[in-house]
């Protein structure tokens, strides 16, 4: 079980405390607005009304002691900048803070925030990923323009099988599971004669570029 | 090409403007403030100010033709409702719509969005997750509990060959790719006499209680 201290309870906030909490960790979350600690009262192990940028008070909430501590505190960029600063002089050992914008974040990396996330822009571009080639479902990027893809079977591989497409050595592109609709189960690393149904979601791994070419020749 | 609307330029929808711009698709980015219109002004086809809970305006900017429209207008709920009920009689073809909660969720696809996105809870359980187990670097959910995930080398495994470790017998767990650090490469599917380096990260398919013995066992 970790500890955690979460200043700033706004959509982002109140729910990174709620689930570190449901996932078992000791999670004190503070706001400056009563209304946003009561509603975090039946999910966190203690909840606090204070104004974060108060140097003592982030000591005596123990601060140092934590494993992380996320300040979140919407356009409020002021505040975070010295906030983030003042728990960076109280040695705490990990701090995530939310930006506004590149700038914000240019900003709290300078004042010593560990991790800087960008929760609406990253969500921004995985939904105009997901609208520009919609059969793609989910990605994760590995590195090196290598992703892992769920895609929609393309019409082009449905009713033929896996050693009749030739995958790998044709696009150099990998089949490491197939998720089946009817029933519902996961296929992991299908056997060569597997035969593509329409309703199939393919997750393939594989460069960018072999993935993007794979699936406009098999449209 | 796509074409697309984008209502609302606060983070969230100002970074989907861009992103689909920059994917090479026409998007027309409308907001009631001027400075958001003209800030997004180089990163799209058409920007607009305007009030968009006016159905004639929708309407003749094109709505019922476009590919998708996305509606994010942060606080305002009761406009983004008006405004995708607006579309949707406009026979609008998909509307993407943000919420702040799930009661805004609830009427949103009530009053007929096909999909609606909460940004900032989405990433907030992300973070959670990775902050509750933080050699998971990330992970893709696939259905039925089964997820890839990208796993820092646990300790246990480094020096042993993936032959001797018979990970996919024991955990049933399988290790799609490993990411090396040096050299900076992917290894899509590892050969069985491969050696884990302390460097490595893992990427690995099985169910998510699998993957957590596994770590939990090679710590
Ligand atoms: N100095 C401070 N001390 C404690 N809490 C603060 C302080 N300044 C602001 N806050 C709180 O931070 C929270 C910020 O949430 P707000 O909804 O404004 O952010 P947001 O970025 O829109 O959130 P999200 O994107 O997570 O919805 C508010 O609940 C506010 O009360
Ligand atoms: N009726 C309307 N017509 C057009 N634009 C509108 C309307 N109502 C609100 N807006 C715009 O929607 C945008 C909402 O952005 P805001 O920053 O409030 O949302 P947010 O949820 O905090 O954004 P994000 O989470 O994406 O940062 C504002 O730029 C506002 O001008």
């Amino acid at each position: 079980m970790k500890k955690f201290i979460v200043i700033g309870l706004g959509n982002f906030g109140f729910q990174v405390a709620r689930s570190l909490f449901e996932l078992g960790h000791e999670v004190v979350a503070v706001d400056s607005q009563k209304d946003r600690v009561q509603q975090i009262s039946d999910y966190c192990t203690r909840a606090v009304i204070a104004d974060a940028e108060d140097q003592e008070f982030l000591r005596s909430a123990g601060a140092a002691e934590m494993d992380a501590v996320v300040v979140s505190l919407g356009d409020n960029i002021s505040q975070s900048i010295i906030i983030v600063l003042f728990l960076k002089e109280l040695k705490a050992r990990y701090v995530i803070a939310k930006a506004n914008d590149p700038n914000h974040g240019k900003a709290l990396r300078r004042v010593g925030a560990d991790r800087v996330v960008f929760p609406e822009q990253e969500m921004a571009v995985k939904l105009a990923h997901k609208l520009s080639s919609p059969s793609v479902i989910d990605s994760l990027d590995l590195s090196e323009g290598y992703v892992i893809t769920e895609l929609l079977a393309p019409l082009g591989m449905v009713g033929k099988s896996l050693v009749e497409l030739d995958l790998r050595k044709i696009y150099k592109v990998f089949v490491m599971a197939i998720r089946e609709a009817v029933p519902e189960r996961v296929l992991v690393l299908p056997p060569a004669e597997y035969r593509i149904k329409d309703s199939d979601v393919l997750v393939l791994l594989g460069s960018d570029e072999d993935i993007a070419r794979l699936e406009k020749k098999m449209r």
